[in-house]
């Protein structure tokens, strides 16, 4: 079915939690 | 001239959606390859002819009849498109861009980690899931501001951006997107609606029904 | 015309490199604003203002000294680009966009897994080092055997084929990617330098030291 071929995707699920990571990173860093 | 070549992929895959489409406008000649005996997901793929061609070995991919070859959706959409689903000034250009941009980065990895447990082809996390859900409220809330003044994305026609932010979007409003859950986004499904009401989206997506009934995980 | 306008984005954001070296080509005039008091991360692009132009509260963002305002980092270096940056045919534009994309869908994610924990941002987590270090290794022979026989990555001239893959590579280069593991990638590494060594570059990216010894986590 094409729904299985879905789960070869090349998906960045946790994508989320590396711009939150990177968010603050950067902001603690302006905010010293 | 009209481009004509054949585009590789599996079935229903939403990334080759958006260069069928454009096709439909433009009036690019696609042949589409996704089942044997033409093509096989997983093997021609893996071929050395196929990784010749497409040395990232990804679909959907694109040869032209005159030999061209590219790979990654996005470029292979440009490529069938004209000039007004690209964009006629910089402006629209970088525009069209941004949108598509931000289906990539914005829409698509949220709608996965919703979408994909209640397929069955991923494992169930209820935090990520109700992360995803909060990230497709803010995607939808600024798609939505956009919207409150425009018939489309960028300027008064369809564009690149239509069509690939309707086809990052179709999974979440076939499969959980309900009534109630979509009914802050108004903007947005109206003009969800009016895409696919469009001919040459008819063409290749056929009827989509929106969901009724927001799907569970597939335990 | 050349564009001129302000770049809203943190210090050393690899994202807002890359209009800022298009800009270098383009003859594009860029004012930067990434610090107090003109812009605070984290509270500048939260206000109604910055959000009244950029709904989705993103950096890098940008806004023209006419009012044209974008985000996305790939549109607004699209933006402040010229002809030959942006592939100056059908086919040399579909494969900038090739590459444009290849770099945020094949190599920022797992750069990211691997260079973020070494740099304290992120836990460390084994598992997930190792898988993105196969996945680092698969795209960089991609582009070695791309540039195996060619100096740019689209046609003879730097474009922004060049520029976003370099941008999304600093990270591994500086941090990560020792003599030993760059090794099997030569063509690679003799490609990266050749673009560093660029005036356009260096004025931007200022001198970047390759990696001499892979950074672990930092616990």
């Amino acid at each position: 079915m094409a729904v299985d071929f879905l789960s070869n995707e090349n998906i960045w699920f946790e994508k989320f939690k590396y711009d939150d990571a990177e968010r603050r990173f950067y902001e603690q860093q302006v905010n010293g | 001239m009209a481009v004509s070549g054949t585009l590789y992929t599996y079935p229903d895959n939403w990334r080759s959606f958006k260069a069928q489409i454009a096709a439909q406008y433009s009036g690019a000649q696609l042949r589409l390859r996704c089942s044997p005996p033409h093509f096989r997901f997983g093997t021609t793929n893996r071929s050395a002819d196929f990784l010749r061609k497409f040395p990232a070995g990804k679909v959907p991919a694109f040869e032209g009849d005159d030999g061209f070859c590219v790979f990654e959706s996005n470029a292979i959409a440009y490529y069938v498109s004209n000039e007004e689903l690209r964009g006629a000034t910089r402006e629209g250009a970088a525009q069209v861009l941004q949108w598509v941009n931000f289906a990539d980065s914005d829409i698509v990895p949220p709608a996965s980690t919703w979408v994909f447990p209640t397929l069955g082809i991923m494992h169930y996390n209820k935090q990520a899931t109700e992360q995803a859900k909060s990230e497709v409220r803010r995607a939808l809330s600024v798609l939505d501001a956009h919207l409150q003044s425009r018939t489309f994305l960028v300027g008064e026609r369809v564009s690149l951006a239509d069509i690939s932010v309707v086809c990052a979007l179709l999974w979440l409003y076939k499969q959980v997107l309900e009534p109630s859950f979509r009914q802050p986004f108004g903007n947005v499904t109206r003009w969800f609606l009016t895409c696919l009401h469009q001919p040459q989206f008819k063409a290749v997506l056929g009827d989509v029904p929106l969901c009724q009934r927001m799907a569970q995980f597939d335990a």
